[in-house]
């Protein structure tokens, strides 16, 4: 592992006073294929190397730990910084209702992250109704609906059009007496073009309180063209990374927040309702790392 | 899209970030480089193409078909990778050749699973068979195996719940559902199912090979399906998984429609990393 290798290249530095530029450049090559391994887009890794030279260059031998673990510890807290230092939570409107919409390519957790994010808030005291605007899979506003019937949550599911669903289910909210309105929408691909302009539409008309991409961590390189351009159409205000209980090392996040700079919110970790966390950039940050 | 081009002058720095970019892998995109290196010629796009060509190994694409059927096929993998969706576009093909196809519901946990292959087998024109939520996954599985002998389906198509492969209970319960499958067959010489699917998405980085890895140790899969190819993503790892998996990659997704699903080949996926 990425330790062992980092020992390796230091255990020649005894008696040196400071982390030698050719150490460095050594030890920044062998972190170059623990990113690369984890996932983190090439050139995400090319900046994140830059940054971490900066910042092991003339830093002085601690006697306290070995040259290799003070390295990694740089190269880590470093990731953590990125990463965002510590976890930010959803934005409340100033006026009722707080709408959160969820975006994202297919299959990657929007359905079954929305009814857990309704958990959190329902448990927070909030009166949250949940509307599934997905008109075009197979039992997606039934997916929707059985999961919010699971967790007490009502579901708003009429409408012929996604952007009727949504309008009808902020009128309903009122009525409801809600106070947040998570509005799950369609997967589609950051390339399909009507898609993602009726997401645009339906930002203009509905105006969320959150947007925020649902992002799978076991996404490979693509990560950063799927986050730019959902970000760049939407203007995206966070992401929440799914499937974090796989053993993939999730390269992705830092791709994701280095591109877009929009913080990580929460973190799904595995298929039941309650799994979902808030996001904590250390243990993220040591994954990646492997 | 690639910015090789022919007779343009490529740093290897290039060329390594759009291999690197297509998911590939560390590992194959060295070899790759070093290959490359041995050759000598201006147009480095076409010469890329048929070293990524010849990295492919000559595994059988073709889709086992029972010699008496019902010809059984039972799909797996992760997540939302796409395996009932992939369902449907199998189950279209098959019938539109005139088959007779049987779907089984054995996913039996997840929201709506069982409305959504519902859903797509009365579209597509397939049988279903299904329990209630929360039944044995296993048990749907033999009463669909009943009914595709009995009533004589040429094809019986298990959809199954997404698993973690990290997950030894769900692994064992998906080995449990092979199993009940060969159970009425131990004199037939291609006990079902004939094909082990397994369903990964192109958007999956390096975590795919883990994933083939795993699933095909317990289950000999028998054949990959790569989805979501229609988007940006290239799912390169698949020639790490041929490669040292011997897997073959059958078919490929390209979209969310019945008849979005084509049959792999090398050549032409080769063609598609460039464009
Ligand atoms: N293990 C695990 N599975 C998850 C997690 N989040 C979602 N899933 C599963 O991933 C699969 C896809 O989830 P969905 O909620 O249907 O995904 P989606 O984004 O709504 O899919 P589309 O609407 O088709 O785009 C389901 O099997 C979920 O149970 C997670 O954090 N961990
Ligand atoms: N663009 C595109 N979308 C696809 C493709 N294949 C599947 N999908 C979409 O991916 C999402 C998930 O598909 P499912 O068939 O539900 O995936 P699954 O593996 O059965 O998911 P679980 O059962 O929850 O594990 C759906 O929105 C599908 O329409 C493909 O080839 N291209
Ligand atoms: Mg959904
Ligand atoms: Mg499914």
């Amino acid at each position: 592992n990425l330790r062992t290798r980092l020992s390796k290249i230091f255990k020649k530095l005894k008696g040196e006073a400071f982390l030698s530029e050719k150490n460095i450049e050594e030890a920044l090559k062998e972190v170059r294929i623990a990113l690369l391994e984890a996932d983190v887009n090439y050139r995400v890794v090319r900046e994140f190397l830059t940054l971490t030279r900066e910042k092991a260059l003339g830093k002085r031998v601690l006697n306290s730990v070995s040259p290799a673990q003070q390295f990694i510890k740089i190269v880590h807290e470093e990731l953590v910084k990125i990463l965002g230092e510590q976890a930010t939570g959803l934005l409340t409107a100033p006026v009722p209702p707080s709408i959160y919409m969820l975006v994202g390519i297919q299959g990657s957790g929007k359905t079954t992250t929305c009814a857990k994010l309704g958990l959190i808030l329902k448990n927070k005291g909030r009166k949250v109704l949940l509307a599934a605007t997905d008109t075009q899979r197979p039992a997606a506003r039934e997916q929707l609906k059985m999961l919010g019937e699971k967790i007490g949550v009502p579901t708003f599911t009429e409408g012929r059009t996604p952007l009727e669903i949504a309008l009808s289910a902020l009128k309903t909210s009122r009525k409801l007496g809600c106070n947040v309105v998570l509005l799950d929408t369609q997967g589609r691909l950051q390339v399909e073009e009507e898609l993602m302009k009726e997401l645009e539409v339906m930002r203009d008309r509905i105006k969320p309180t959150e947007i925020l991409l649902v992002a799978d961590a076991m996404t490979g390189q693509e990560a950063v063209n799927i986050a730019s351009t959902f970000n760049e159409r939407l203007s995206l205000d966070g992401i929440i990374l799914t499937k974090v209980d796989s053993d993939a090392r999730g390269g992705a996040a830092l791709s994701m927040r280095m591109v877009t700079g929009c913080p990580i919110k929460f973190i799904g970790t595995g298929e039941k309702i309650q799994d979902m966390e808030a996001f904590y950039p250390d243990r993220i940050a040591s994954r990646i790392l492997g | 899209s690639s910015r090789l081009g022919k007779g343009k002058d490529h740093s290897w720095e290039e060329i390594e970030e759009m291999l690197i970019q297509s998911d590939m892998g560390i590992q194959t995109v060295d070899i790759l480089i070093e290959k490359l290196k041995k050759r000598k010629g201006a147009n480095i796009q076409e010469i890329l193409k048929e070293e990524i060509l010849a990295l492919f190994p000559p595994l059988n694409r073709e889709p086992i078909i029972s010699p008496s059927p019902p010809t059984v096929i039972l799909m797996v993998g992760v997540n939302g990778v796409g395996k009932t969706t992939t369902i449907g576009k199998l189950a279209s093909s098959f019938i539109k050749e005139g088959k007779k196809v049987l779907l089984s519901a054995s996913d039996t946990y997840r929201a709506a699973a069982i409305e959504q292959l519902g859903l797509i087998a009365r579209t597509v024109g397939a049988d279903m068979v299904k329990h209630q939520y929360g039944a044995d996954p296993t048990a749907v599985t033999f009463d669909a195996l009943q009914s595709a002998l009995a009533r004589k389906y040429d094809f019986l198509i298990i959809d199954t719940a997404g698993r973690m492969h990290s997950d030894k209970n769900l692994m064992e319960e998906l080995k449990k559902i092979k199993r009940v499958l060969s159970t009425k067959f131990n004199y037939s010489p291609l006990l079902p199912p004939q094909e082990v699917i397994m369903v990964l998405d192109a958007h999956v980085g390096q975590n795919s090979f883990q994933q083939a890895h795993v699933f095909h140790k317990a289950l000999n899969v028998t054949g990959i399906v790569l989805t979501k190819l229609d988007g940006t993503a290239k799912g390169g790892i698949i020639l790490q998984i041929e490669r040292e998996l011997e897997i073959p990659v059958k078919w490929v997704g390209v979209g969310e429609k019945w008849d979005d699903l084509v049959k792999f080949s090398p050549r032409d996926y080769v063609e598609s990393i460039f464009l």
